[in-house]
């Protein structure tokens, strides 16, 4: 999903 | 995780140490807004939602954990502690940070990547965090002597924002689909908020002087 990968940032 | 991301992070990371380590051991926070430390506990409050629900890796879980912490605590410090509350300066911290909060909530609401409850909270903090750093720049603005931790705090603080938007392009290059307006356009917005406090930093800096920003 395109916007899960900017949640590993804090 | 790219070395600017981690960069980034240390630096958030040492930007908050060195705040609680200079109100835990002077136990003052003259020239620290309390608006904005409030600002930032709300901004951790509402974008970590996740932290039970969804397991990214140990360094994120922590890194959350520290950060929601710190926030609190320096929030509690200024506030409740004894001491350290009497070093804070009600009377020059006036800015009206609940009208920051209302505006960032009504653009969460129309403009968010998804229309759910831990999403439009998520876009909130990113929108609060573009602006909460506005108090304490006004707060400084005022302060006649700053001191050298609080200047070094918002220099540290700057210079996390600058380091994540070198990982959104990094990342961006390296990464298929990583693109995200969101936190893009506010991430800029906040960084620019700290290119007048950098010039005179780094001003002071090459004059060794001591660090006053003009009135």
């Amino acid at each position: 999903c395109f916007q899960d990968d900017q949640k590993d940032e804090l | 995780m790219n070395i600017f991301r981690l960069a980034g992070d240390m630096t958030h990371l040492a930007s908050v140490l060195v705040l609680l380590l200079k109100i835990h051991t002077i136990k003052s926070c003259a020239g620290i807004s309390l608006k904005t430390q409030e600002l930032f506990a709300i901004v951790f409050a509402s974008r970590y939602l996740d932290i039970f629900t969804d397991f990214i890796s140990l360094y994120n879980t922590l890194m959350k954990l520290i950060f929601l912490g710190s926030s609190f605590s320096i929030v509690w410090y200024i506030r409740r502690h004894k001491l350290v509350r009497r070093s804070y300066d009600k009377d020059q911290d006036t800015f009206r940070h609940y009208f920051l909060l209302l505006p960032c909530f009504i653009l969460a609401l129309l403009i968010n990547e998804k229309f759910t409850f831990k999403e439009v909270m998520w876009t909130f903090s990113l929108y609060l965090e573009a602006v909460a750093i506005l108090p304490q720049l006004v707060l400084l603005q005022r302060t006649k002597n700053i001191d050298n931790l609080t200047g070094q705090y918002v220099f540290l603080l700057g210079a996390y924002r600058g380091l994540y938007i070198l990982n959104w392009i990094y990342r961006y290059f390296t990464e298929p689909h990583y693109v995200h307006w969101i936190p893009w356009i506010s991430g800029l917005v906040q960084t620019l908020l700290y290119a007048d406090f950098f010039y005179y930093y780094f001003e002071s800096w090459k004059n060794n002087k001591k660090l006053q920003l003009p009135a």
